[in-house]
């Protein structure tokens, strides 16, 4: 038995479309402590890891663990469905072959069931290891998209540095060059506006733009992204979701030959 | 040249 009641339905809305680009089908997995998510993209160049913490439910009953198979692209669908004020209900039987949303208007006045079939994803599941970053960048979500976006219209990849400086975007293609510099800044009104660098050494590395303008699809679950990175791995993009969890993007650095 | 790498250079299978 399975039920977990999410009064702001809308975050997993949300949550679906940030990433069902990027995966298209990828197990659930449920616990007495909260679900989560982890998967790469087809080609094994990204990897989204999701955790929702039961804390954030108004109800959460999973008597045992248990995995659930999920094309995105079609509970993408089936949320699209609800209302942004909407509470959504995702419950479960042992050994079905479905999964039940339900969607109930804030006033109760209409209650709506949509019954989604499940499926067998053979995926494997990755170690992720606890690392010491060289850099930490924390900043708006909504500027990191900006820049995301403007330097795509430029070239494919994009060089990341951070220094004592700041941190540096840089990109380069047919028509031109593009350099973009944050300045750390915590003199703002508010804390979610701060651009904060943490540097232990300074990092440089390449990454396809056309990941991270998938990833900035998960800006409207944060004010603020993280991105922390290490040569040796792949960069980490966080998006924090309020009290319940967060959504990380993993992205494999383009590496000199 | 820079190449593409992929997250299973980095991260291992449990």
């Amino acid at each position: 038995m399975l039920e977990l009641r999410l009064v702001q339905g809308s975050l997993l809305k949300k949550v679906l479309e940030s990433i069902k680009d990027l995966v298209n089908d990828a197990n659930f997995d449920f616990s007495s402590s909260g679900f989560s998510l982890q998967s790469m993209d087809s080609s094994h160049v990204a990897l989204v890891a999701l955790l929702l913490k039961s804390e954030g439910f108004e109800h959460y009953r999973c008597d045992r663990n248990t995995s659930m198979g999920m094309n995105l692209g079609n509970m993408s669908k089936m949320l699209k469905c609800a209302g942004n004020d909407d509470i959504i209900t995702i419950k479960g039987d042992d050994g079905s072959d479905t999964v039940t949303f339900m969607f109930e208007s804030p006033t109760q006045d209409k209650i709506a069931d949509f019954e989604m079939k499940l499926m067998d994803i053979d995926s494997e599941h990755l170690g992720i290891p606890e690392a010491e970053y060289h850099a930490i960048v924390k900043m708006p979500s909504a500027e990191f998209a900006r820049i995301c976006k403007d330097l795509a219209s430029i070239g494919d990849t994009v060089v990341i540095s951070v220094t004592k400086e700041g941190v540096k975007f840089s990109t380069r293609g047919d028509i031109g060059t593009a350099n973009i510099v944050l300045r750390q800044n915590t003199t703002v009104d508010k804390p979610e506006d701060a651009t904060v660098i943490e540097m232990n050494e300074p990092v440089s590395m390449t990454f396809a733009l056309r990941y991270m303008n998938s990833f900035t699809k998960a800006t409207p679950l944060s004010n603020t992204v993280t991105i922390s990175m290490s040569p040796d791995l792949p960069v980490v993009v966080e998006y924090k979701i309020a009290e319940m969890g967060y959504v990380r993007f993993y992205l494999a650095p383009k590496m000199e030959e | 040249v820079s190449k593409q790498s992929t997250i299973t250079k980095f991260f291992n299978k449990v």
